[in-house]
This record gives C-alpha cells, structure tokens and sequence, in this order.
C-alpha cells in the first residue's frame, strides 16, 4: 500500500509544470525514502531527476516499493481539477494498475477522486557520478529565467562563461549579438536575491536555449537556482523544493565540430 | 555552429 498526504497539492502542480515539457511520460519510483523519478527527453540531450523526501509529506507510507509509470498529460487533466489550496492525497495498493488522486477542499466539504490508469514504461536509468564541478553559480530563479527567456530572442544557443568576477551569458544570431554580465553580489538585504560564484577553474560552455527555457518552467519552486559545470560535461541546473528535495536538470552541451 | 551532444555521451545506462 502506498499513500502520500499533501495539505497544499501547489507543490506537486508546479512540479507537473517543472517537468511536462521536457517529458511525455515518467515512472514515479516510490519507496520508504520517498519519490523519485529520473528520465531524459526524447532526444537524450537533456535529463530530469526529481527528489521528493517521504519526511516532506503531511502522511507518507509505501510498505513495498512502486514503480507508478504516469502519462504526465493524464495526470496534468487530473491535477487541473484541484485547487491550490486543497489538501491531495495519492494512494495507490501494491503492484496495482492505477493510481488515485483525492483532493479535499480546507473545510471538507468537496472531496474529490481522480482514479488514473498506470502505464509500463522501459526503465532507462543513466548512472551519474559524484562530480566536483569548477564553477557553481547561485542565483535568483526569475533572473535565470529572464535571462534564459531575453536571450533566446537572438540564437538557438547560449554561451555561459564563468569567472572569479562573474558569469556570462551570450547569444548571437541573425538579429545580432547579446551578453549579459551578472557580477556576484557585494551584501543583499535578502539571501534568495544573491548571486554567488564559488570557481576553482574559469569555465565556458555552450548550450541549446531552447532546453534551458524548458527548465526555468520550475522557477515558482524556489527563489534561487544553481548552475554546476565543469569543462565537457553536462551542466546541472538545480531547484530546491522546500522541505522536499529538489529537481535537477542535466544538460549536454554543444561542440564544436 | 556547434553541433549538440547526447547525454549518453557522459553517463552511461545502469
């Protein structure tokens, strides 16, 4: 038996939004530490790994572990179908074929059920190793995705370089050429409005615009985002979920030929 | 213009 308790289910909408557009489909592994899903995109350029700690739950209980395979459009229609405010409930029996979705409003007086049918899905699980990155850069979510947003306007890729003194993100196209140039902050009245570069070696990556867009849809899971890369590797892309966990995106960066 | 990579490239299928 597996159940999970949630008194805002705003949480598991704006993971929904964070992952569908990379993602048609996902396998929700469900264990005693909690759920946790890893899957790449269709093109195996990009790859989504989500982290939701059974202690972040209101009620959390899976006596055996579940492997839920989930069509996200299916569960997007069911999650429409809740108000930010109601209280989910997921609960699913051992090696069942479907999952269901309770939503209770604050007072109680609307409950609702949402039975969704479970699909089978290929496990494809790429193992990632510990990695020391040279360049780890935190900065306020909505920036990132400003910039992620104002820069695709000019080319299909952008350059990020890191230094001691900042990081740099540019774009250039038919339109013409863009930088923008973030310094780390001096001292800001609020922590989640800083930007800080922790950098043992001086960093210049490229990548597709159009995958980093897709993974600022997490932005209103956390006020800060950190990007991790190091020389010819994938880049990460991390959201902390509150008391949750966190999502991370990885991203394969662009060569020269 | 660059050309992109795969992920699999890096990480390999466990």
């Amino acid at each position: 038996m597996f159940e999970a308790r949630l008194v805002q289910c705003s949480m598991l909408k704006k993971v929904l939004e964070a992952i569908k557009e990379l993602l048609n489909e996902a396998t929700f592994d469900c264990s005693d530490a909690g759920i946790q899903l890893q899957a790449m995109d269709n093109s195996h350029v990009s790859l989504v790994s989500l982290n939701l700690r059974s202690d972040g739950f209101d009620k959390y209980r899976c006596d055996r572990n579940l492997s839920m395979g989930i069509n996200l459009a299916s569960m997007t229609k069911i999650m429409k179908c809740a108000g930010n405010d109601d209280v989910l409930t997921i609960k699913a029996q051992d090696n069942a074929d479907n999952v269901m979705f309770m939503f209770e409003s604050q007072n109680q007086e609307k409950v609702s059920d949402y039975d969704m049918k479970l699909i089978n899905l290929d496990q494809e699980h790429l193992g990632i190793p510990e990695t020391d990155y040279s360049c780890i850069i935190k900065m306020p979510s909505g920036e990132f995705a400003r910039i992620c947003r104002d820069l695709s306007q000019f080319g299909e890729s952008v350059v990020i370089s890191c230094t001691k003194e900042g990081v740099k993100f540019s774009a250039a196209g038919d339109v013409g050429a863009a930088n923008i140039k973030l310094a780390q902050t001096a001292n800001v009245d609020k922590e989640e409005e800083a930007v800080t570069i922790e950098m043992q070696e001086p960093v210049t990556l490229t990548f597709a615009c159009r995958y980093l867009n897709s993974f600022t849809k997490a932005t209103a899971l956390s006020p800060q985002v950190q990007l991790s890369m190091s020389a010819d590797v994938p880049l990460v892309v991390e959201y902390k979920i509150g008391d949750f966990g966190h999502i991370r995106y990885y991203l394969a960066p662009k060569i020269e030929e | 213009t660059p050309i992109q990579n795969d992920l699999q490239e890096y990480y390999t299928l466990v």
